[in-house]
């Protein structure tokens, strides 16, 4: 079982629609999948048309140790790919869980008493180096960093990956960076292949090949609560998030 | 004197570059500007090539009760435009704030020792709900907010309302919604047109006619660390924020 946040403090920057692409493409190529939606926004849970209550999901989760993980697990209509949803309700819990000693690790801890069944648990983060956003970097075994080509997303990334490594020397010693997604590719414009070519160069063996394109079914699609795979199939963007499936699974053995 | 905070919790929708470009075009019209960055990302301070010392500027007024805050003034190369730079060791501060009784308030208290010289100060928010835009909104006349023409940032702005409410009702009874913004609008996508048109139902009255739209020298002009206005003056990204600029005076009289 490999545990993947999928995060960056930027925001905007295509970390929901990965999530769920990504988890939509696990589950079809027979991958049994568990995506995690710990962003208040709860982009990740209405993207996949789910609805959640205020207080269950992942908000019981964390606030306290609910034993009954197995509860909290939503099967969506794909096979192979349940959900815990999100819920705005996690903002009452942001000062809660910044104040216990180990509000870090609570996400960890429900997570042990999870049924051994899933290849793939995804966890979409909110655009913070906030509490939920740690949770995720405790729990998990690795994460996806999307960039969107783009100036900002360039600036951001050190601080992440210094937040990384102090997850990784403090809570968490396994944590390693999986991966880094160039995300609204755009190859007419010159300043997009530039961003692009400044983060190959600054972490040659961690980029993905695949690049996601900015193409709008992925955007169009979120409306409609479906996966781009779903949405249209033959989409740019759909196809890009077929093929970085393919190589998440092909670097998993 | 007019406080705006720059808000959506809603990532990457044009924040920091409607903080920096507004900033600017009420500066060249001859209004004195304060920008505060509250944001530990620190966009709007090197989206505007200013460098900040970790624990020095919007870091100082959070901690103690700056008496001094005209000692974190830094001015910019532009006149009429001065900031409080924002810093990413903010994020130390998250919690000491949270947990302190009026840490919601901090910045308010800090702003009354202001010199009385501004005719604007614009706060650039970071993309969440907690302590640093509850700041922005305790210490604000009003907001302005972005809304990227996508999906997503439609969903976001209802609970941006609420929180809104909240704050007026409890530490600010004068806060209200100054503008919404379209951004990032592309006339040729008709997705685009179609979330435009969802949010002027939504707010009628609160839409500026003044739409900006996807120009990539809005992106490269932050990695210049130049205002648009500097960097490519004949962009329509420019000419776009150059409207809103006249817009928002004209509705300040
Ligand atoms: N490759 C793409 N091409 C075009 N639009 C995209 C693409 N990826 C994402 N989008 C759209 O861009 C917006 C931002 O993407 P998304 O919400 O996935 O980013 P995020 O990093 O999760 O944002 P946040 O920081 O708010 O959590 C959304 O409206 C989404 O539909
Ligand atoms: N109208 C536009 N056209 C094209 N690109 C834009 C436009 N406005 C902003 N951008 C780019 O889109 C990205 C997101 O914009 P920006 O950083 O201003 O958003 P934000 O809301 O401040 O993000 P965050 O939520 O991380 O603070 C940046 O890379 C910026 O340069
Ligand atoms: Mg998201
Ligand atoms: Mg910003």
């Amino acid at each position: 079982m490999s545990i993947i946040a999928i995060t960056n403090q930027k925001g905007g920057v295509g970390k929901t629609t990965t999530a769920i692409n990504l988890a939509y493409g696990l589950a079809l190529a027979g991958k049994k999948c568990l995506l995690i939606d710990i962003d208040p926004q709860a982009n990740a849970t209405s993207g996949l048309n789910i609805s959640s209550d205020h207080y269950k999901g992942i908000y019981s989760l964390l606030y306290s140790n609910a034993s009954f993980v197995s509860e909290e697990i939503i099967q969506t209509t794909t096979e192979n790919l349940d959900i815990i949803p999100g819920t705005t309700a996690l903002v009452e819990l942001e000062s809660y869980l910044s104040s216990r000693p180990e509000g870090q690790l609570q996400l960890k801890k429900s997570l042990v008493l999870l049924p051994p069944k899933y290849d793939f648990i995804l966890i979409d983060c909110p655009p913070s180096f906030g509490i939920f956003p740690l949770n995720a970097l405790g729990a998990a075994d690795s994460v996806i960093v999307p960039i969107q080509c783009e100036y900002f997303a360039m600036e951001g990334v050190s601080q992440l990956v210094a937040t990384i490594e102090r997850v990784k020397s403090s809570t968490n010693p396994a944590l390693l960076i999986k991966g880094i997604l160039l995300t609204m590719f755009d190859d007419r414009i010159q300043f997009s292949r530039e961003v692009a070519e400044e983060v190959k160069h600054h972490f040659p063996d961690l980029v993905y090949q695949t690049i996601i394109p900015r193409d709008v079914s992925l955007a169009e699609s979120s409306s409609f609560g479906q996966p781009a795979l779903v949405y249209d199939p033959v989409s740019r963007g759909a196809r890009a998030y077929v093929e970085l499936t393919r190589e998440v699974i092909k670097n998993e053995t």
